[in-house]
């Protein structure tokens, strides 16, 4: 099991359709300051339902629409899909992939997709932590977080061990 | 609940006293249970408290679940001291080596429990080329059991890939990504071939 | 008190726009005054308001110095758009382009009114290899106004120094400190002399 | 005026009489991670008045002193001298020289004295406030805070300039 694909259009400095393609092992992903890197990041925890704006350097959940640029115009939605591949049956689903889709658009409205049907934030994440990708995400650490753990009260590590149990 | 995680911990503290021996020769570390609450008395035996407690819902209210009989919940303390020096709080270690001492975290649930995919933006910043090294050579042990998507300005970090991806913005605010995979000889820390980094 | 911050402020702003020029080459940025309290709207007014502020310590309560007649505060807005870019909240800026933002900041009020030194440990972490040249060009260029003391992990950090402080510790936990002049030439970034870097 | 010269003795990893001795112009200090580099960042620091034992990494201000390692036990008390050069008289001083200690001790007890003069806080604050060293300190920037100035209230930043001014 592992990420497949992601694919992004409008969200952040991505404001057409791209598709970035993943392999098992090792990927590094590299660049220049503000190039965009980050965003990448941003773009798989927030598709998988992070539920808090400045975990995505936003103060509300529209900043991550493309705001536009030199030439560009804004856009009016910004839209998220994660594919897992789920070809070794891992996963509690009788699909070979996985696919979560978050849209969010100008006026706050948004929408969940598992597998392109319409669903809640919560058979989101029930699908995901068949998979062991928990709500609290640990998988996933943002720039300048990775000593997070440190900081982090006794109790709250225990939630994670827990959570990966 | 409370059987899943006493198994989990377990596994994890002993892998956690593995990693800090990897990533701090000559060091010692541990996690440690604790109970957290009214009376922060130190006890092994709390999360062995509640057999009630199983439930199929790991996000659910834990609370109650893991509270021993006292009412205290049960929290992990975790505990480095690096070569040479005397164990103290882990507040003063330096920047570098909380950063290890996170990673060695990381890397011990995940030999507990892989998660599909682990994505690391920048984790290495503080770390010295040696500690850096150290690193990298763990990401690459684990990567049968997980994929990893590492994101970096270092380039030393690019020499661990296996896939890389160029990532641009020319002077329109928009991101343009190229990939290429490196043939595996190329991959200077592939497994366990190689020099000794 | 007022009149001090004023000039202060007026000249901190004018400094900011060229050292976002400086790092941000292409980009834009200005501190803006804002009230703040009970009404937040934008006033360049705000800070000329009370002449019976004026007062010797700088240390001292300034809430009322600073409120105008309407009874709110005088706040510092920053406001930073790199090149290509549209302007939008701070917060959304990659980590490199923050640390550039900071940085700006702090050699904006050095202009104006310099300290005697400058401890900065670790600031170019997340800078680029072209950034980290940027910034380290203006800690040369200033190294006439205030002394720079560096706390650095990077090699291409020590180009700059006119001194070198090699730290080590053995297996004890000691640290030891080994200074070492570099001659003048052997300073790559020196002054506006030697290539383009 | 400039940073003279550190004197550590029993702060942190410095158990024994340490003195750094710097000049003007740009001094860059190199060495391997925990070798020792931010401790001294946070000697100055403290010889200046830091109240927050956080603002040093501890979690009471005895922390800072030599807590033993490997063959050597620990000291009972810690002490930081800053020397800062007035030959060119800038300061409200008529010494060449402005030396400020702070000492702790594992009770908890301290003092602080200026040119060997036992005195207040207050007293050191009004000196250095006279060289420009403010109170915020904004000339130290310690290790992980450089964006601290981005995520601070914008009243924050207007006593930083006021604090200049
Ligand atoms: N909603 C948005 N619309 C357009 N551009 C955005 C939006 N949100 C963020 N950006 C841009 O994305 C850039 C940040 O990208 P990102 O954080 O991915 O950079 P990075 O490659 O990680 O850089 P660094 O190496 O400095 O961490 C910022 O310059 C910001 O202007
Ligand atoms: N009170 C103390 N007694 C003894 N040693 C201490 C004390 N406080 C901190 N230390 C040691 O100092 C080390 C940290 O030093 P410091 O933060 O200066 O490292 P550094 O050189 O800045 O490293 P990095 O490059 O990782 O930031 C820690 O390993 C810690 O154990
Ligand atoms: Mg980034
Ligand atoms: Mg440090």
């Amino acid at each position: 099991m592992y990420l497949k694909a992601l694919n992004l259009k409008g969200f952040k400095s991505f404001p057409d359709r791209t598709r970035l393609n993943f392999s098992p092992g090792v990927s590094v992903i590299v660049g220049p300051n503000g190039c965009g890197k980050s965003n990448i990041t941003d773009a798989v925890l927030w598709a998988l339902g992070e539920q808090s704006p400045l975990a995505v350097r936003g103060q509300t959940m529209q900043d991550v629409i493309f705001a536009g640029g030199k030439g560009q115009s804004a856009r009016r939605f910004a839209e998220v899909e994660v594919v897992i591949d789920n070809s070794e049956g891992r996963a509690n689903s009788e699909f070979s992939e996985i696919s979560v889709t978050r849209r969010i658009e100008r006026g706050g409205e948004g929408e969940y997709r598992l597998n392109g049907a319409r669903c809640r934030l919560s058979d989101v994440l029930e699908a995901l932590s068949d998979t062991n990708l928990g709500r609290e995400m640990h998988s996933v650490i943002s720039q300048g977080r990775v000593e997070q753990i440190i900081n982090s009260k006794p109790r709250d590590r225990r939630l994670l061990i827990e959570e990966a149990a | 609940i409370a059987a899943a995680f006493e198994e989990t911990f377990e596994a994890t503290a002993r892998n956690f006293e593995e990693m800090v021996s990897e990533l701090f020769p000559g060091g010692r570390g541990r996690l440690r249970r604790m109970e957290i609450g009214p009376k922060p008395v130190e006890q092994s035996f709390a999360a062995q408290g509640s057999a009630e407690a199983a439930s199929e819902d790991a996000c659910g209210e834990d609370g109650d679940d893991d509270q021993d009989g006292h009412g205290s919940e049960v929290g992990v303390e975790i505990e480095v001291t690096p070569a040479g020096k005397s164990m103290r709080r882990l507040s003063l270690l330096s920047g570098g080596e909380k950063s290890l001492v996170a990673l060695a975290f990381v890397f011990s649930v995940l030999l507990a429990r892989p998660c599909p995919f682990y994505i690391l933006d920048e984790v290495e910043a503080a770390l010295d080329d040696i500690n850096l090294d150290r690193f990298l050579r763990l990401v690459r042990r684990f990567a049968a059991r997980s994929q990893f998507i590492v994101v970096t300005h270092q380039k030393r970090t690019m020499d661990a890939a296996d896939v890389l991806y160029g990532v641009s913005m020319a002077g329109d605010g928009i991101t343009k990504v190229v990939s290429r995979k490196l043939p595996p000889d190329q991959t200077e820390l592939a497994g366990d071939a190689g020099p000794a980094v």
